[in-house]
């Protein structure tokens, strides 16, 4: 199971919305997908059309009480399931400090469902705290969506370090798989600078042998389009709400993308 | 000394766009005026042109090592004060949360400046962690920016909770001042929507004795403008970086909304 943690302690910037909309994409095309919600917002829970409030265990259950995994999950499209959040995972990060092997919980958890999908994708909350760092041990690569703006890639430096140290100290296969640029505004010159920095930046880890010495930046990115920001008050992924817009196509385009580097895994 | 919390745990939602911004314009406008930046991301301290790396005391010190803050705030503009954050910041959560009275540490370092200053604006990360409740116990008003999206209103609710918990428990003076809808996109039918959303629920709360009784929506809203996002990577202010675009025009208003309630303080 290709077990991709989309990540970026920015806030705002596109993780839900990449989640919810890419792993849509991946289902119907086939691939059997599994979503995760390690976010005390349930944000990706609300997006896929499930109520937080109506789910009684979900991924605190399997975090805190050690529930298995394929109790808790659901099945929300045809090959898409997910395993919700609702308000309690808010009193995890805390109750996770007490655990043994408190990085590691989410990494077996998942080892009894990793034969059922070909793809996992974790939806984290704007911060690196223990929900964060147990997506990072679990996961092979990291998605990490990118807002093109000056503020948005002042904590970027501090990201891959968090994967670096995760890399070296619990999980040596962790590797940045991409960053994916999101509301992406073509008609300003901002997210152009922005892209160049990116790149050149990472030209320079080419051969680094740190986690992102592979990354790159998506040929395809986001186009800022307000579509996207409707979809989630239907409970709608992009591709049901309105399957002809630039939203539902970058996102088609994110999912090749993803298929097309299978191989690579 | 006018304190006012600018808050909202959504990431990315244009809290720290905010402060620098209504800050530079009341300064512009002859009010004396401190920020503290109390994101461990130090935005606002980027925001304002300040390099995080030489800032070798701030919020850290004021807050974990009781220094004073008439110590470790500068002036940045005429009449602007900021109180910096660095990376220290980071720790703090962890740090606070082992000392006694740790929701009131900012409100008694603030007592010190409180003659010096007419408006203190603070910013926040986002969360609701420690940090940020202690801003809501130095500060005797919220100012809530929302993205008028449908996800940036999921968490509406739960914030207007936390305040009212700190209204009850620590700090009886605090209220909702008021909502301030950014990054609006007019061409959109989303943002009325949200806008309606949030008028009709705040109009039921009227007289309800709740922190947010009072509380309306600002008749300025801050229109979606790329200048805004491109002044911080110059370390400029709006006003500072195109003082005729629509960003300075509606954080003009936003200033001038401020000083015309100044009365009902
Ligand atoms: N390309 C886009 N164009 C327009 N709006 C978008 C786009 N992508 C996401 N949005 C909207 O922007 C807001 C932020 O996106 P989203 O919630 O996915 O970010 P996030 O990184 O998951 O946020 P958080 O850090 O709070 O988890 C949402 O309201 C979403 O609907
Ligand atoms: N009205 C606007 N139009 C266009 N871009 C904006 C606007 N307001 C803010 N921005 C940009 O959007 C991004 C998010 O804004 P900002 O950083 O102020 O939000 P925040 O709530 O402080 O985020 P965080 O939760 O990470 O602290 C920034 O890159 C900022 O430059
Ligand atoms: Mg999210
Ligand atoms: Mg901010």
């Amino acid at each position: 199971m290709r077990t991709i943690a989309v990540l970026n302690q920015k806030g705002g910037v596109g993780k839900t919305t990449t989640v919810a909309n890419t792993a849509a994409a991946l289902a119907m095309a086939g691939r059997r997908v599994l979503v995760l919600d390690l976010d005390p917002q349930a944000h990706l829970t609300i997006h896929l059309g499930v109520e937080p409030a109506a789910v009684s265990g979900g991924a605190y259950h399997v975090m805190i009480q050690a529930t298995p995994m394929d109790q808790q999950i659901m099945m929300v499209r045809p090959n898409l399931w997910l395993l919700p959040a609702n308000i309690h995972l808010v009193g995890a990060e805390a109750e996770l400090a007490g655990l043994p092997e408190r990085e590691t919980i989410l990494r077996h958890a998942l080892e009894a469902v990793a034969g059922h999908f070909e793809y996992c994708m974790i939806d984290c909350g704007p911060s690196l705290g223990l929900l964060t760092l147990n997506a990072l041990s679990a996961a092979q690569e990291v998605l990490i969506p990118l807002q093109p703006h000056f503020l948005a890639l002042q904590g970027f430096g501090q990201l891959l370090q968090t994967i670096e140290l995760v890399n070296r100290r619990i999980n040596p296969g962790l590797k940045v798989a991409g960053i994916l640029l999101c509301m992406y505004d073509s008609r300003a010159s901002l997210p152009q600078e922005v892209k160049a920095d990116i790149e050149s930046f990472l030209a320079n880890a080419r051969g680094s042998g740190t986690a992102w010495a592979d990354a790159q930046v998506l040929p395809t990115h986001i186009r800022r389009n307000i579509k996207l920001a409707e979809a989630p008050s239907y409970g709608k992924t992009i591709l049901e709400y309105d399957p002809a817009c630039n939203g539902a196509e970058d996102y088609r385009q994110v999912a090749a993308y993803l298929m097309a580097t299978e191989h690579v895994q």
